[in-house]
């Protein structure tokens, strides 16, 4: 059995079963999980003839040649010994049961022997304490897997190729998340040992860092003519366009808002002094644009306190006026705020509409009653050139110029009234005096 | 016109003259491409005339001064019921000219109203008619260029049928009375339309709006006691005049 490929689960069950078993025997299974697995086996059944300290027939677990336990009887009798529902686990990834049974059997019971199913159960090597006088699986980090487990360190040290030990290694740390967590090595301990650690934070242009370090911080001053001075030990900030600033003493600089979506941060200390370090968090916000601006005839939308990047600006113009922008018209207008701190386009404005030159009345015209250039709510009235044409009765015949920039009148018509001809009217009736 | 007055310029601005082969006749304006006048001035005895024979004109009283450009009507609609090879049945004696373009009126130039549907006319009744036909001085016809008009009695219908049918006794070629006619005339004579006034209106009025009755279209003489001048009854033709108008 062992030379076969490791199993994740089976059955094993005694000879005949579940029939009864016979008498002489001497069977034995030998179980095998992977590596980094331990076995739990479960009696689903177990009828074993009983007797005191299962001296007859049994059936024994073993581990690495340990007796794990000696079972006999059944889930009713007062002899013996059954294992219960309960199951076993076996310390390591084997188990072996052996049967065996004596040359006689009771006449009046048939015992059937056993059934049990068994799994393999991943080991949480972490978990383990580890043996007295001996290391930890892992000195930093332990992270169980299935079947195994994996060492790992904590930032500012890597993994020695033995794949177990940290060794300390602080010039790698590039942090692009939104928010993160920095600390110097060993933090809050100190280092015995000369560092030179440089962390980079960069997240994406339009967002700024800002460093918030804990209460907790101490790198050695040096006392000099001119007061303390960070000569031997330091925590260096550069920010890109604005100088950089070194820090050290026991005073934590608290809150730094950079301003900058790029920060380094060079942590230096030499072999001699005793610096506990530092931590900090840091987190990201969007940088801000200047205030659009208000618009005569028009909104900006959503109207906020403050408008950050990648926020969206929308443009309406109120009714009766149109969004324009150098010279032309625009059927609608957003803007975004830009990583730039700026406004990716100039707000437009809004003009008041026009409906053009109203439609021609043959045989008429119109004129404006009010408004001008044709704007909007512009009202003008059409007339005939009487009295040679008129109107129909009841024709409508004031127009306004509407939102949508059509004439319209008041009974929504949009085509003007028509200049029908007088008829049977002489400017000059025959007429006499002469009787 | 006989017996009747010179129009004073505009007082009658539904009048036109036709000059069709070099004979005169009248037409009223109905709408802005239409005029209305008889059939009889638009045919010959090969058939109806070609348009661009028919010169048209319009806002005139005087015709001393014609314009040079005259109007020349699109289309020329006869009434399909009209059938006078012999000049003897003046029947449906109605014709449309159509206009290529549409005229725009003025105090000169303005159409005259057609007649109320079923609309019937009463013995008695005043009319006026007119045209530039020949009018007459010291019982002798004699050419006018000014427009004229007279104002006329609508006749029994009876009594005219009476005076035709005495005229017919002596001449069998005298034309029937119709329904779709009517009579207007004074019994002494003396006042009436005549030759070259054929198409013109003969026309009511109502509150000081006129309408056109008639259409100058036959007589016995002109201003002949006993005779009365016979018109084309218009509102007779009302379904014919906007069933043409409306497929035109």
């Amino acid at each position: 059995l062992l030379e076969t490929e490791p199993q994740m689960y089976g059955e094993v069950r005694s000879p005949l079963y579940p029939q009864p078993y016979a008498p002489n025997l001497q069977e034995q299974w030998d179980l095998h999980v992977p590596e980094g697995f331990q076995i739990r086996i479960t009696f689903t059944h177990l009828d074993i003839e009983a007797s005191a300290g299962c001296h007859y027939d049994a059936l024994t677990v073993l581990f690495d040649g340990k007796v794990l336990g000696k079972f006999c009887g059944n889930e009713n009798s007062a002899d013996g010994n059954h294992p219960g529902s309960e199951p076993l686990l076996s310390p390591g990834n084997t188990l072996t049961l052996i049967f065996k049974t004596d040359s006689t059997n009771p006449e009046r019971h048939q015992n059937v022997g056993f059934l049990a199913h068994y799994q393999a159960i991943d080991i949480d090597e972490c978990a383990a304490e580890p043996e007295e006088d001996k290391e930890p699986l892992c000195p930093q980090i332990c992270l169980n897997t299935l079947g195994t487990y994996m060492c790992s360190c904590h930032h500012g040290y890597k993994l020695r190729s033995d794949q177990r030990t940290c060794v300390l290694s602080c010039n790698d740390g590039l942090f692009s998340e939104p928010e993160g967590h920095l600390a110097s090595p060993g933090y809050p301990n100190p280092e015995h040992q000369a560092l030179t650690c440089q962390y980079i934070i960069s997240v994406p242009a339009g967002f700024t860092v800002s460093l918030n370090f804990s209460d907790n911080f101490q790198i050695e001053s040096t006392i000099t003519d001119q007061g303390p001075e960070c000569l031997y030990h330091w925590l260096q900030v550069t920010i890109p366009g604005r100088g950089t600033v070194k820090l050290c003493g026991e005073k934590s600089p608290g809150l730094i808002d950079t301003n900058s979506n790029t920060v380094t941060l060079d942590y230096y200390i030499d072999s001699d002094g005793w610096s506990r370090g530092w931590s900090l968090d840091y987190s990201t916000h969007r940088v801000e644009c200047p205030f659009p601006g208000t618009l005569t005839n028009g909104r900006v939308t959503p109207s906020l306190s403050r408008y950050l990047y990648r926020d969206y600006i929308y443009v309406r113009c109120d009714t009766g006026y149109k969004l324009m922008m150098d010279g032309e018209e625009l059927p609608s207008f957003s803007a975004m705020c830009q990583s730039n701190r700026q406004w990716h386009l100039p707000l437009p404005e809004c003009h008041i509409t026009d409906c053009g030159e109203p439609k021609m009345l043959l045989n008429g015209g119109f004129q404006f009653l009010s408004g001008m250039h044709n704007q909007y709510q512009s009202v003008i009235e059409y007339h005939c050139n009487e009295p040679f044409y008129n109107f129909l009765g009841g024709n409508e015949v004031h127009f306004t110029c509407d939102p949508d920039r059509r004439w319209r009148s008041n009974e929504d018509l949009i085509v003007p009234p028509t200049c029908l001809p007088v008829c049977g009217k002489s400017m000059n009736p025959l007429t006499g005096h002469q009787r | 016109i006989i017996g009747g007055n010179n129009a004073e310029p505009n007082s009658i601005p539904w009048q036109v003259l036709l000059s069709i082969n070099g004979k005169r006749a009248g037409g009223m304006i109905i709408a802005d491409r239409w005029i209305l006048t008889a059939a009889h001035v638009l045919t010959s005895t090969e058939g109806p005339i070609l348009s661009n024979n028919v010169r048209i004109f319009m806002g005139l009283t005087v015709i001393d001064t014609l314009p040079t450009s005259a109007v020349y009507p699109a289309s020329i609609h006869i009434h399909p019921g009209y059938v006078n090879p012999g000049l003897v049945d003046f029947n449906n004696d109605i014709a449309l000219l159509r206009l290529e373009h549409p005229l725009t009126f003025s105090i000169s130039v303005m159409p005259i109203c057609l007649p109320e549907g079923g609309s019937t006319l009463v013995n008695g009744h005043m009319g006026i008619v007119s045209g530039f036909g020949v009018t007459n001085d010291q019982n002798r016809k004699i050419l006018t260029n000014r427009l004229k008009y007279v104002e006329l009695p609508v006749v029994d219908q009876e009594i005219c049928r009476a005076s035709i049918a005495a005229e017919r006794s002596k001449n069998p070629n005298t034309p029937l009375l119709s329904d779709n006619m009517f009579c207007a005339g004074f019994p002494e004579g003396g006042r009436d339309s005549c030759q070259g006034d054929s198409g013109s209106p003969f026309s009511m009025s109502n509150n000081n709006r006129f309408w056109a009755a008639g259409i100058v279209s036959w007589g016995i003489d002109c201003g002949r006691e006993g005779t009365y001048g016979v018109y084309t009854s218009i509102a007779n033709y009302l379904s014919w005049i906007n069933k043409t108008m409306n497929e035109n």
